[in-house]
């Protein structure tokens, strides 16, 4: 059985039969698009299951990652209204060679919005890898992706990461992300530090496998 | 074993119902929906005539004339699926990420000679 086993699960793109070791809930949004799809309400005729509707993007594989990176100690050489500075790291290396990735999302989510009405700062830059010519010309090993004031309300934050998220397909230039939030609220330092806790990160990635994924023949 | 089947209605080429359960082949802890699904299979005789409700091929119909005048040189046609239908899986891969994938021609719909 087992051999056969393994059959089956290459032809469904798995390597050997997957072992999750502490599996997270699942994202609302993964579930309302399986639902749309496979729910006894969905519609049994001429899905398009190469295409996310959700996202308005081709794809037929939709993932999301939990972020493995982890929160930088604080320094004395922090800048004083620094709340967190948060290393985020996504690892893609379970992508195919095959797949094209035609959207990646980081989402930040605050659960509490216990600081209602204040204004916060937030960079996040790409962690670069840099060449010896560009170390020489003292290049950043930094990009500014996004910079923002944001108020902490009960929502998330969303930022397009497609770019990126192609360039971390080469698993070398994948050094991941640095958060940094600042308090722009005097006298809110020491209450701010503790954003940390209520802070979390995560991908989604929406894949297409051309393999799979046939372009429909344009009509005679 | 398809000589073998006496001619009977239920003989038929036609869809069989066939439910695959993930729990039974082991892949509850990593497959979070379906549990399952109906999977189905095509089962059954092609003789001759083929009548419209077998969804006979061209190539079939010639194959069945072909076989009642050599029987020991052509076989009868076979029943296959004609119409498939796709699922998508929502699971957890090996680095415990979540994943909604859609599979192709996962279920037979329809079956034909």
């Amino acid at each position: 059985f087992r051999h056969r086993e393994d059959y089956v699960l290459i032809k469904l793109g798995h390597p050997d039969r997957p072992n999750p070791v502490s599996p997270p809930p699942v994202p609302p949004v993964l579930w309302k698009i399986y639902n749309q799809r496979m729910g006894s309400k969905a519609p049994k005729k001429n899905q398009d299951l190469c295409y996310v509707e959700e996202f308005n993007v081709p794809g037929s594989i939709i993932r999301v990652f939990p972020d493995q990176g982890e929160f930088a100690p604080w320094s004395p050489e922090h800048p004083s209204n620094l709340c967190l500075q948060k290393i985020i790291f996504f690892n893609l290396s379970i992508m195919e060679k095959e797949e094209v990735v035609t959207m990646g999302r980081l989402e930040l989510r605050f659960n509490q919005n216990a600081y209602y009405g204040l204004t916060f700062e937030l960079r996040l830059y790409m962690t670069r890898m840099l060449s010896l010519k560009e170390i020489h010309n003292q290049k950043s090993s930094r990009k500014l992706l996004a910079a923002q004031t944001f108020r902490l309300l009960h929502k998330s934050l969303y930022f397009d990461l497609t770019n990126v998220c192609e360039t971390w397909r080469n698993h070398r230039k994948n050094l991941g992300l640095l958060l940094e939030i600042f308090s722009r609220d005097e006298g809110t330092l020491d209450e701010c530090w503790r954003i940390q806790t209520f802070l979390s990160t995560s991908l989604i990635t929406v894949t297409l496998n051309p393999l799979q994924c046939k372009k429909p023949r344009t009509k005679r | 074993s398809y000589g073998t089947l006496p001619l009977m209605a239920s003989n038929i080429c036609k869809k069989r119902r066939l439910y695959i359960d993930f729990k039974a082949v082991g892949w509850q802890n990593w497959v979070i929906a379906p549990h399952g699904y109906f999977a189905n299979y095509c089962h059954g005789e092609c003789p001759y005539p083929l009548t419209m409700m077998l969804r006979g091929s061209n190539h079939a119909i010639l194959q069945t004339l072909a076989h009642s005048f050599a029987p020991e040189d052509v076989p009868l046609p076979c029943c296959v699926p004609i119409k498939m239908a796709p699922i998508s899986m929502l699971f957890y891969d090996n680095n415990d990420n979540v994943v909604l994938r859609h599979y192709d021609n996962m279920a037979v719909d329809e079956c034909g000679c």
